[in-house]
C-alpha cells in the first residue's frame, strides 16, 4: 500500500519545491505510475536474451535475481528464460545465506550469476531488504553469495 | 563553470519531514531531446561515507512501463528514506543501498514521474527503442553536469520491466563506447523479477501458477493449448481464460507476492 504515502508525498508543493520538481507546472499530478504511457506502449522487443548474449560477450558482470514468492515475472518465468541462453555451470547450484538463514538459491554460470530469493516479492528490496542488501553487496564485489 | 552551477542548483538542502543524514543528495531535470521538449527527472542520493566519489555510481530504473523509480526504487526498495503513512514525513531505512554507492534514480521515459515533455504525442507513443535512447542521451548529458563521476565504475539495475531498460541501455552505453572520446565506465548490470522473453516467460509464468496451486490442471492444460505465446497481442480467447485464472481461482490475493496480505 505504500504507493499511496508516495501519492499524498510527492504532490506536496513544499517537497517539490525541495525537489526542485515540475519547475514547468505540468499539467497532471505526480503518479507511482502513468497509466497513459503504459496503455500506448509502442514497441518492445519480444526478447532481452540476444543483449544478455552481447553483454556477457563483452564483458559486462550480469546478475539476474528473482524473488520467489511473486507471480507476476516469477521466478519460474525467469528460469525458463534463462536455460535458453544455455550457459555453462561454474559454480553449482546452492544455498544462499544471510544472518544464518537461506536467503535463496544461486548458480554461477560462465558470464551470469542467477539468484533467488526466499520469500521475496516483486519489490524484493522492500520485502526482503537484509537479503536485497546482501545481493547488492556481492554483486558490486564481484563475488559469489555467502555459502554459509 | 556551468556544470557547478547546475550542480549547486540541483543540490538538496533538506527534503520536508527528512530526518539528519550525512549524505549529499542532488535532484533535477536533463534534457534528453531539445526538439520536442522532453527532460528527464532524477534524484541522486550519495553514498553514506566519507568520500562519495570513491564508491560507484549505480543507476537505478524502474519498469510498468511508466512507473517511476522515485516511488518504487527509492522510496520503497533501496533508497535512504521511507515514507511514513501520512505522507508527512520520512525516516531511514537501515539496508539503503546507499551505504556503500551512490544511487542514481531516474524517471524514464518521459511522461513518469516527474519527467516531462513539451510534445504532447510523446507521451502517446513512447516505446523501448526512444526510452533507451532518451537514457544514453541522460547518462553522457549527467556526467557533464557531475564530471566526477565520469571515471567512476558505473552499474545499471531494476526490476520488473526495467529487464528491458537494463539491457538495452547497457547496449546502447556499449555501443557509445566503441565511438566516444570518453567511454562510459560501464561494469555490470542487475535485474530483479526482470521481464526477459515473451515466451518463455509467459510459458513460466503459467507453469509457476500451476506449480504453486494458484491455477487448477485445467485452467492450465487450457492455457498452454489455447494461447500463443509467440505472439506480441494475445486472442480473446486466451485473454478469456487468463480472466478467468486471475477472478476465479487465484483469489483476492497480492500477485506480486502470493502470500502477503492483499492491499485493499
Amino acid at each position: 500500500c505504500t504507493e499511496k504515502y508516495a501519492e499524498i508525498y510527492y504532490n506536496r508543493p513544499d517537497v517539490q519545491k525541495a525537489l526542485h520538481a515540475n519547475t514547468t507546472k505540468i499539467p497532471y499530478k505526480w503518479t507511482a505510475c502513468s497509466e497513459t504511457l503504459n496503455r500506448n506502449w509502442n514497441d518492445t522487443e519480444a526478447s532481452m536474451l540476444p543483449i544478455y548474449k552481447e553483454m556477457i560477450a563483452g564483458g559486462l558482470r550480469v546478475w539476474v535475481f528473482s524473488g520467489d514468492v511473486d507471480s507476476v515475472v516469477p521466478v519460474t518465468a525467469t528460469r525458463f528464460s534463462l536455460e535458453r541462453l544455455k550457459l555453462s555451470a561454474k559454480i553449482p547450484w546452492y544455498p544462499w545465506y544471510v544472518k544464518k538463514q537461506v536467503g535463496g538459491w544461486t548458480e554461477v554460470y560462465e558470464g551470469l550469476t542467477f539468484a533467488t530469493v526466499r520469500g521475496a516479492g516483486h519489490e524484493v528490496p522492500l520485502f526482503k531488504p537484509r537479503a536485497a542488501f546482501q545481493l547488492f553487496k556481492s554483486f558490486l564485489n564481484g563475488i559469489p553469495l555467502p555459502k554459509s | 563553470t556551468r556544470a557547478e552551477e547546475e550542480e549547486q542548483h540541483d543540490r538538496i538542502s533538506a527534503l520536508p519531514g527528512q530526518p539528519k543524514v550525512s549524505f549529499q543528495q542532488y535532484s533535477g531535470y536533463v534534457t534528453v531531446n531539445q526538439k520536442s521538449g522532453r527532460a528527464l527527472f532524477y534524484w541522486l542520493t550519495e553514498a553514506a561515507v566519507r568520500d562519495p566519489v570513491s564508491k560507484p555510481l549505480v543507476i537505478w530504473l524502474n519498469g510498468g512501463p511508466g512507473c517511476s523509480s522515485v516511488a518504487y526504487g527509492a522510496s520503497e526498495e533501496i533508497g535512504p528514506f521511507r515514507l511514513n503513512k501520512t505522507g508527512t514525513g520520512l525516516y531511514l531505512n537501515k539496508f539503503s543501498w546507499n551505504s556503500i554507492a551512490n544511487l542514481l534514480f531516474i524517471e524514464s521515459p518521459a511522461g513518469v514521474g516527474f519527467s516531462y515533455s513539451n510534445t504532447s504525442s510523446d507521451l502517446l507513443n513512447s516505446g523501448d527503442r526512444r526510452t533507451a535512447k532518451d537514457c544514453l542521451e541522460f547518462v553522457i548529458q549527467w556526467l557533464e553536469r557531475f564530471p566526477r563521476y565520469k571515471n567512476r565504475d558505473v552499474y545499471i539495475t531494476g526490476e520488473s520491466y526495467a529487464g528491458h531498460y537494463v539491457p538495452q541501455l547497457a547496449r546502447e552505453i556499449m555501443a557509445h563506447n566503441k565511438i566516444a572520446k570518453h567511454p562510459i565506465h560501464l561494469k555490470g548490470i542487475m535485474v530483479g523479477n526482470a521481464v526477459t522473453d515473451n515466451y518463455y516467460d509467459n510459458v513460466g509464468t503459467i507453469t509457476y501458477w500451476w506449480s504453486h496451486a494458484m491455477i487448477s490442471d485445467k485452467t492450465y492444460r487450457q492455457l498452454l493449448n489455447k494461447c500463443d505465446f509467440h505472439r506480441q497481442k494475445n486472442s480473446n480467447e486466451c485473454e478469456t481464460l487468463y480472466s478467468y485464472a486471475m477472478d476465479q481461482e487465484f483469489g483476492n490475493i497480492d500477485q506480486y507476492n502470493i502470500y502477503a496480505p492483499p492491499c485493499n
